[in-house]
């Protein structure tokens, strides 16, 4: 097992290794870090999530990865970002006053399944793992789960489709985990989620072309953490709502969060600079991390300084 | 561990919305097994699309047929997959 100190985060790694990794952090930074265990998934793995806290129930903000088994630089990236949070702070003002004011749930692997499934047996695995009664084919689409405009465009309702939406809204275990823990925390003030690819920063609506009600200020800050990103590597983004950005995709985690109040909701597309898709090389994976941290860094940034 | 050898992801740019119905009725011929990574959107949006090896010359040769622009992203996927796979062993060691 990589020791802590020493954990390459510019390699993929198994989810084992990974939540090794989440054990580490744990265990070096044991003031501000703690594993919370929000569920199980399909076929019973822990959904372990990171929580960065300086004590007290403080307002908070949610990140998730990996919600397409496939996406390993979204994972990938996740640890890179618990593993800089636990270092930057106490020394980095702005994350110092950060972590002050709010607290951090980070869910590096939100389809443990299916990401084992990418390691074990088919790399191109996108979806969950479950069981469909009925139906040779597995799997739903954890991002068409959502109670969002649930089963509308955008969305298959074929259970060998990689964008089928399931039997029912949360019918994944993966997704009512997350939708339960937020609920019953009921201070999320921001709600992102890491996919790749295309170098997109969104924010909702992807169900439906219509503006959210703070579109301004969503546009404002997305368009702000954009550049921010772009200006360590040059990775140009696109920022806009799911809907005008790629396509209208019901069902999807950003827009559930906005309609339940979190107002400050975005989906980030990672890099894959135009040659490799889903199949980033693991040289990419720091440059991306350091660069997606700054838009990140910036977005947690507005949502301290704009309680609500 | 399924393989993917021969298989290759193609980038095409559609470059009209009858080409964009092309290619969403293409998504839906299931004999063919296509993984659309970058679904078809709008008209010059870049689309990729895994094709299996068993299936490239005929999805080129429809594409070819329908004078839809198209390159070739991913010569072969398993050559990726087999890197990657090393390169995890190598850190692993």
């Amino acid at each position: 097992r990589e020791r802590g100190g020493n954990f390459n985060f510019g390699a993929y790694h198994t989810l084992d290794e990974i939540y090794q990794e989440m054990d580490n952090l744990v265990a070096e930074h044991p003031g501000l870090v703690s594993k919370v265990n929000i569920g199980s998934s399909f076929e019973n793995r822990p959904m372990n999530v990171l929580k960065f806290s300086t004590g007290g129930d403080k307002p908070a903000i949610w990140l998730d990865a990996g919600i397409h088994a496939r996406e390993w630089v979204t994972q990938a990236t996740a640890l890179w970002t618990a593993n800089k949070l636990a270092s930057d702070y106490g020394t980095d003002p702005s994350i110092t006053s950060l972590l002050d004011t709010l607290d951090i749930f980070l869910l590096p692997v939100t389809n443990p399944d299916g990401y084992a499934y990418s390691h074990t047996t088919n790399r191109m695995w996108r979806k969950t793992r479950s069981k469909l009664s009925g139906s040779f084919c597995a799997g739903v689409d954890p991002n068409r789960n959502w109670d969002a405009n649930f089963g509308g465009p955008g969305a298959s309702s074929s259970p060998c489709s990689d964008s089928y939406h399931g039997p029912k809204a949360n019918s994944e275990v993966e997704v009512k985990s997350i939708v339960d823990f937020i609920k019953s925390h009921g201070q999320i003030k921001a709600f992102l989620t890491l996919h790749s690819y295309s170098q997109l920063l969104m924010y909702p609506y992807g169900y439906k072309c219509t503006k959210p009600a703070n579109s301004d200020e969503l546009d404002e800050v997305a368009q702000k953490a954009a550049k921010s990103l772009t200006g360590l590597h040059g990775t140009k983004y696109k920022v806009g709502p799911i809907c005008s950005v790629i396509y209208q995709a019901s069902g999807g985690s950003i827009d559930w969060a906005y309609d339940i109040g979190i107002k400050y909701s975005f989906a980030f597309e990672l890099r894959d600079t135009g040659s490799y898709g889903f199949l980033l090389p693991a040289k990419q994976i720091l440059p991306t991390a350091e660069e997606t941290w700054l838009g990140l860094k910036t977005i947690m940034e507005h949502v301290r300084d704009h309680p609500y | 561990q399924e393989t993917f050898v021969g298989d290759q992801v193609l980038e095409i740019i559609p470059s009209n919305e009858e080409q964009i119905t092309t290619l969403m009725q293409l998504e839906a011929e299931e004999h063919l097994q296509l993984d659309f990574w970058k679904s078809p959107t709008i008209p010059r949006q870049r689309v990729h699309v895994r094709v299996p090896f068993s299936n490239v010359q005929t999805v080129k040769v429809f594409l070819e047929s329908q004078g839809i622009a198209y390159s070739i992203m991913v010569e072969d996927v398993q050559v990726l997959l087999d890197q990657e796979r090393e390169e995890m062993l190598l850190n692993q060691r």
